[in-house]
């Protein structure tokens, strides 16, 4: 998975 | 950013201020969870530590501010301002059947041990369930203002359309998150009961009146 990135979600 | 969430956002929006806009107008929080709420303030107060680490947009910072605000101006208005019409006796599902096993599993499923990461996870997992008191309310009384109803219906459509946000993603940018995924599809399995309701009876003028 990619869990590492940018949280840009809400 | 594409169509679905930002949809999806915006049915969060508007979720929020339909309940706001309730509460005011009737002067009154009858029939709403106070629990429920407070588990929504829990959940952006953890998820959205990185408004003060991380800049990721405008648009980002300004919905988490605003979702921190109005969720505190909503516990606000339930337990001061409108105290006297919250409806405590029947909202009476005991959160820390909800805190205690999402804060274990966030300990032990999560991206990275960290307290951001841990916290994060924590309020991915407390989002998909938080709803659980108000629909136990709806339950005990057995019945549901339409207002409610289309309140609960936003908050419900908003984690259905990051679901398909997340489809999109999958496909167009090979961008996933399975704790995000596997939370979004509990989230919204939780509600589907509820939309059956929703389309059969309130969109039909009834008021959602469950079955004695």
């Amino acid at each position: 998975d990619s869990g590492d990135d940018l949280k840009d979600e809400l | 950013m594409n169509i679905f969430r930002f949809a999806g956002d915006l049915s969060h929006v508007f979720a929020i201020i339909i309940l706001l806009l309730k509460i005011w107008k009737t002067r009154s929080c009858a029939g709403i969870s106070g629990k429920s709420q407070i588990l929504f303030a829990v959940v952006y107060l953890t998820r959205y530590l990185d408004l003060f680490t991380t800049y990721v947009s405008l648009y980002n910072s300004v919905m988490k501010v605003l979702f921190l605000a109005t969720s505190g101006a909503t516990v606000y208005l339930m337990y001061v301002k409108f105290k006297a019409t919250y409806d405590h006796n029947h909202d009476s599902f005991r959160i820390e059947f909800l805190l205690i096993p999402c804060a274990l599993l966030s300990l032990v499923i999560n991206h990275d041990f960290t307290v951001m990461e841990v916290l994060w996870t924590f309020s991915i997992y407390l989002e998909s369930v938080a709803i659980l008191p108000q629909l136990f309310l709806v339950s005990k009384t057995g019945e549901a203002e339409s207002i409610t109803s289309h309140y609960l219906f936003a908050l419900g459509s908003y984690r259905a359309l990051y679901l398909l946000n997340w489809v999109y993603r999958y496909m167009v940018e090979s961008h996933y998150d399975l704790i995000a995924i596997f939370a979004g599809v509990v989230q919204t399995i939780l509600y589907c009961d509820f939309f059956y309701l929703y389309i059969t009876k309130v969109l039909k003028g009834k008021k959602l009146q469950l079955p004695a």
